[in-house]
């Protein structure tokens, strides 16, 4: 049998908000050490990997490993039935056709299951190595959307170009050009406010914005968002999921023709 | 115009 239990089905929420422009179906690994997906999206452009670990769950019981194939549209319709201060409970037993979400009250007055049909799915998993970034910056995650929407006005892509001092956008087109320098913080007091860069090589990279922008929907899950990067690689860029793990994008870079 | 790179040119399916 396999059931986890969270408190909070918000956060649920919003990490369906956080995939579901993305993807349009993935595959759960359940196993005793949490849930985790992977999945690109159609283009193989992009990446999801998506990890909510057992102890982070109000309960968590998983007997066997399951991979569970979901409809993210199907998923995000579910969890929109959810009431913001329900506990959700996710439910499947071994060798299971369909996955059980039942969503309970505050005050347990009130008790909605709604049952998903699982499906069928050849994945294509991809090895990602662990690999030490050039530059690794951490900044406020609101400050990245507003960065990824407002430069996204001007081009299809936006070049980031980190240095010790503190990272570059910049995004040009038919309507002319924009730029946007973010200093590294002097004091880190407020940690949500903090640019924080750490750089052992400098770093200019250019990335499709429509990606971007899908990847800021995740801003919800965390105040700070992280960026690790080096020349010629996938960017990844970090949420945190409170204390329950994380969901981390990865983005091919573009390169001159 | 850069091209886009596919995440296959830069990891393994494994």
């Amino acid at each position: 049998m396999f059931e986890a239990r969270l408190t909070q089905s918000a956060i649920l929420k919003k990490v369906l908000d956080a995939v579901k422009d993305l993807l349009s179906e993935a595959t759960f690994e359940c196993s005793d050490s949490g849930i985790q997906v992977q999945a690109m999206d159609n283009a193989h452009v992009s990446l999801v990997s998506l990890n909510l670990r057992s102890d982070g769950f109000d309960k968590y019981r998983c007997d066997r490993n399951l991979s569970m194939g979901m409809s993210i549209s199907c998923m995000s319709k579910i969890l929109r039935c959810a009431g913001a201060e329900d506990t959700v409970t996710l439910r499947a037993w071994d060798s299971p056709e369909s996955i059980v979400f039942i969503f309970e009250s505050p005050n347990k007055d009130k008790l909605a299951e709604y049952e998903m049909k699982l499906i069928n799915m050849d994945q294509e998993h991809l090895g990602i190595p662990e690999t030490s970034y050039s530059c690794v910056v951490k900044m406020p995650s609101a400050e990245f959307t507003r960065i990824c929407r407002d430069l996204s006005q001007f081009g299809e892509s936006i070049t980031f170009a980190c240095t010790k001092e503190g990272i570059k956008f910049s995004a040009s087109g038919d309507y002319g050009s924009a730029n946007i320098k973010l200093a590294q913080t002097a004091d880190a007091d407020n940690e949500e406010e903090a640019i924080i860069v750490n750089m052992q090589e400098p770093v200019k990279l250019t990335f499709s914005c429509r990606y971007l922008n899908c990847f800021v929907k995740a801003g919800p899950l965390c105040n700070q968002v992280q960026l690790s990067m080096s020349d010629d690689v996938p960017l990844v860029c970090e949420y945190k999921i409170g204390d329950i793990g994380h969901i981390r994008y990865y983005l091919a870079p573009k390169i001159d023709d | 115009t850069p091209i886009q790179n596919d995440l296959k040119e830069f990891y393994a399916l494994v």
